[in-house]
């Protein structure tokens, strides 16, 4: 059964979708079975992948709101060889209403069943959410078991930390298995006292549950997202690749 | 009558927050009455000014959406001396279902025309949006005569550029006067090939309408945020502050 992770941050920019395919990637390197979902209706990392979004037939909104197709038939193949990628859609934009119109007790009971009847045939399932204060968001905490928070080393950012942990205890009433796997400082410039600050104040704040390893703030990251490839396909032995490949290692640690 | 300008882009993290602050601080400095209002539910701007956001009382959301006292009376001063803001909510999150409910051919008149209703005691009025497709980015954009686009020179950032683009055009046949006043490039590292080769990409593929003026990346706005103040405030003499004035300037001369 596999473990389902929501990579979430209600702040915008702070390297959710680079951290979902990245960590992916790392997780398939270390010899685990991984699909990503694009749950974003941006399909930024359907876009990152070079993965055409699911056009004419079904998308994963008709998959996950609708009488599509099941979610293991839009799979696409991505790399490294072993990870797998459901394609986002500017269709999910109709879940928001959709969603909102639902009756609560029920709302998202339909998509959380059907993204977990992938559950058996990986070891991990990686959820990228949107940014901002969106139903799908909350789609993604109520599907999942576990959280990922992605959290930029920067003071402005920190007020959307206090808002995804305190929607992530409102989901434990709708799932009650949910719980914070960890919290990933991310984009940490060495050079400044700043970015330590911030790591400290989250570190003293949230306590183990923050990951002990930090993603250097490097443009190796952006250069692989031009080239379409997750960092340890772009750069195998730089050391950009080894922070992901440390976080996988920790979260398997943390069962 | 003011300008009414939104910044805005579906990308996360791009500066929108950060510029709308200290474009506006730097269009003081340069001696405009100058206004902002947060329009994003999670309130980013109202927590960097050190803004209690509107409480018990009316909000935001009454003001724009129902039948609140008017903006004039939630306006707060703010540094430095000169600028005003209105404060956001997260009661704003109730937008969005309001508005997707509202009949399209008004949906947003009655927001823009509250909004408007600053315009006559200020020369700018800057609109800080949220991030992803939301329904209060399109009122943002509904209610705007002009759009500045922050745009981060980063490639995974490039795909919001052309949603943006496209939704402006889209808004067009709602508000005629709609126009893109500007791109604002941000967050540049200098010792980067990858943010230079954006830079050029965007250049190429706007010309004029992409500000002169590129935004260096630097830990001193993540400070000046951290202390609650414009850029400005917390380092007047800084080139930091510098690249602010200048798209000031830029932006006057682009009327
Ligand atoms: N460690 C890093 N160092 C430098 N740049 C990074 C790093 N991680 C991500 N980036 C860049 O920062 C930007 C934001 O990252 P990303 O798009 O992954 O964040 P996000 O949280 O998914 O954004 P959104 O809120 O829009 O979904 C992108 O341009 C990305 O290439
Ligand atoms: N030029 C810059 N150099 C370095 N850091 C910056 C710069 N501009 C903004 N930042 C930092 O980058 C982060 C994103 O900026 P900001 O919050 O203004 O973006 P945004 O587009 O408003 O984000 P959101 O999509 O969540 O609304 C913040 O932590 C901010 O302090
Ligand atoms: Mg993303
Ligand atoms: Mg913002």
């Amino acid at each position: 059964m596999a473990r389902i992770i929501a990579v979430i941050n209600h702040k915008g920019g702070v390297g959710k979708t680079t951290t979902a395919v990245n960590l992916a990637a790392a997780l398939v390197l270390a010899g685990k079975r991984v699909a990503l979902l694009d749950l974003d209706p941006r399909a930024d990392l359907t876009s990152y992948l070079g993965l055409v979004p699911a056009s004419g037939e079904d998308t994963i909104y008709e998959s996950l709101f609708g009488q599509g197709r099941p979610l293991q038939e839009l799979l696409r193949a991505t790399e490294p060889p072993g990870l797998f990628a459901v394609p986002g859609s500017t269709d999910l934009v109709g879940a928001e209403l959709l969603l909102m119109q639902a009756p609560a007790a029920r709302r998202f009971s339909g998509p959380t069943a059907r993204l977990r009847n992938l559950q058996e045939d990986f070891d991990f399932l990686l959820l990228d959410s949107p940014p901002g204060l969106q139903m799908l968001s909350l789609c993604a905490l109520s599907a999942a078991r576990e959280v990922i928070i992605p959290q930029q080393c920067s003071f402005l950012a920190l007020h959307g930390l206090r808002q995804i942990t305190e929607n992530i205890k409102r989901m434990r009433q709708v799932n009650s298995d949910l719980r914070l796997s960890g919290i990933l400082l991310t984009m940490q410039d060495r050079r400044t006292v700043h970015n330590r600050q911030v790591i400290e104040m989250v570190r003293q704040a949230f306590g183990q549950v923050v990951f002990r390893t930090v993603i250097p703030l490097s443009v190796r990251y952006q250069e692989a997202a031009a080239a379409g490839q997750p960092i340890c396909v772009y750069a195998p032995r730089a050391p950009q690749t080894e922070a992901y490949a440390a976080v996988a290692k920790e979260l398997l640690k943390r069962k």
